[in-house]
């Protein structure tokens, strides 16, 4: 474990803290899209088929289960729960994802570490985790002016991969045989698809504005 | 060996 690693996990444990606090504190999930949070879940239950089976340490555990609790109650949450559910902008997240992970399927079977079903699923989660802010990145443009909680949520989001980036660098020099190309090129690619978010969050934090992402 | 040395990340 490294500083790189451990900032990235609690980034992104802070980011779905953040949307805990969104969801539960206004009993509104406005502006968050449900399909990039069903395709976390979908992340996050792909990526830790070794749940039970490999134990690596406390901390490895709890936090998956953390991850898999706390993104399937969020998909509770916007499609059961009475009030959450109401204030689903469902007319404006209407992105295809399911396209998203017939693409990522395919992709994790042509490309893969070993022909295995829990290498093949590792892979498919961390495709899938690249493209999975799409549509919420979508549904912030169409959705013009962004509460400071989801734009929080989303900043942290992006920044936890990206200190992950930090880790892979330094895992690189640090240890002999470490090749996790595919999670690096995953990473960066989506990173990347942060870019433009980055770039508005800034301009707002800088000017003290409301954050508007251009149509 | 290098199985678990990379699976160890979340």
């Amino acid at each position: 474990m490294n500083i790189f690693r451990f900032a990235g996990d609690m980034t992104h444990l802070i980011s779905v803290l953040v949307l805990l606090l969104k969801i539960y504190a206004t009993k509104s999930c406005s502006g968050i899209s449900l399909k990039t949070q069903e395709l976390y879940a979908l992340v996050f239950l792909a990526r830790y088929l070794d749940l039970f089976t490999d134990f690596i340490s406390v901390y490895n555990t709890v936090m998956k289960i953390v991850f898999i609790m706390s993104s399937l109650s969020i998909v509770w949450c916007m499609r059961m729960h009475p009030m959450v559910r109401r204030s689903y902008d469902k007319e404006l997240d209407t992105f295809r994802h399911y396209f998203l992970i017939a693409g990522c399927l395919l992709g994790a079977l042509l490309v893969h570490e070993k022909f295995t079903f829990q290498e093949i699923f590792w892979a498919f989660s961390l495709y899938l985790e690249a493209v999975a802010i799409l549509p919420q990145l979508v549904l912030l443009q169409r959705s013009g002016n962004v509460d400071n909680l989801t734009g929080q949520y989303v900043f942290f989001l992006g920044a936890y991969r990206a200190l992950y980036i930090l880790n892979w660098i330094y895992r690189y020099f640090t240890e002999k045989h470490f090749g996790r190309w595919i999670s690096c090129i995953s990473g960066l690619v989506q990173t990347a698809l942060y870019g433009d978010f980055f770039y508005y969050y800034f301009i707002s934090w800088k000017n003290n504005a409301k954050l508007q992402l251009p149509a | 060996d290098s199985e678990s040395a990379y699976k160890d990340e979340l």
